[in-house]
C-alpha cells in the first residue's frame, strides 16, 4: 500500500 | 473500485437521503440524535479536508461524493438545530459527545500512520466515525423505540461500513492493500450495530416496529 498516497477511499 | 465499496458508498448515500427525507417530509427530527449528525459532519469535514487544500482528487465522482456528504450532513444539522429545532428531542439526546471526541482526538495523536496535521485529522475522522452512532443508539435506548424510517436509516448507515469491511478483504486479497487503522475502526463501528442489526432483521423486516424493553 503506497504510503502517503492520499486516501483513495471515502 | 470494487462492488463492495460501490454498494457501501451507495448504502451510505441512501442513509443520508433517508434521514433527510424523514426530517423533511415529517417536518420533525423526533427520534433523531442531533449529536450523531454533528459528529458525522465533523467526520466528513476533517476527512475531506483535501477538498479545501486543492489536492488533486483521484477522479471527479470522488470529489462530487465528498461534496455531497459534507453539504448533506451540514444541511441535516441545520434542519435539526435550526429549522425543526422545536421537534428536537434534546432531553433524550443526552450522551456527552465530548466523551467521544476527546478520546478520538487523543488516540489519533497516539496511533496514526504519519504524525502530520492532515494525516492526524484523517485518523481522528476515522476513529470518531467509529463511535459517532453511539448518541443515536443511546437515544433509541432512552426512548425505548425507533420509528421504522429511522430503523431503515440506521440499517443503511450500519451496512455501509460493513460493506467496506468486505471491500478491505477484497483489496487485501487482490491488491495487497491494507489500511489497518481504517479496518480496525471499521470493525469496531460495525460491531456497535450488531444488536440493532439483530432487532432490524427479526422485527422491522416482518413489519413490526423496534421497541426496546424500556
Amino acid at each position: 500500500y503506497k504510503d502517503g498516497a492520499w486516501k483513495d477511499e471515502l | 473500485m470494487n462492488i463492495f465499496r460501490l454498494f457501501g458508498d451507495l448504502s451510505h448515500l441512501a442513509a443520508i437521503a433517508i434521514l433527510l427525507l424523514k426530517i423533511w417530509k415529517t417536518r420533525s427530527c423526533a427520534g433523531v440524535s442531533g449529536k450523531t449528525q454533528l459528529l458525522f459532519a465533523v467526520c466528513f469535514i476533517t476527512r475531506y479536508i483535501d477538498l479545501f487544500l486543492h489536492f488533486v482528487s483521484l477522479y471527479n465522482t470522488e470529489k462530487v461524493m465528498k461534496l455531497i456528504y459534507i453539504s448533506a450532513s451540514v444541511f441535516t444539522c441545520y434542519l435539526i438545530f435550526f429549522k425543526f429545532k422545536a421537534t428536537y428531542d434534546g432531553n433524550h439526546d443526552s450522551m456527552r459527545a465530548e466523551f467521544l471526541i476527546v478520546p478520538a482526538a487523543g488516540l489519533a495523536c497516539l496511533i496514526n500512520t504519519k504524525f502530520d496535521a492532515i494525516e492526524i485529522l484523517w485518523t481522528f475522522s476515522i476513529y470518531l466515525e467509529a463511535v459517532a452512532i453511539l448518541p443515536q443508539l443511546f437515544l433509541i435506548s432512552k426512548t425505548g423505540e425507533a420509528e421504522t424510517i429511522t430503523s431503515h436509516y440506521l440499517f443503511a448507515q450500519g451496512s455501509y461500513r460493513a460493506l467496506y469491511i468486505l471491500n478491505w478483504i477484497y483489496r487485501y486479497h487482490y491488491e495487497s492493500h491494507v489500511d489497518t487503522i481504517a479496518i480496525v475502526a471499521g470493525v469496531v463501528q460495525t460491531i456497535l450495530y450488531c444488536d440493532f442489526f439483530y432487532l432490524y432483521i427479526t422485527k422491522v423486516v416482518k413489519g413490526q416496529k423496534i421497541v426496546l424493553p424500556a
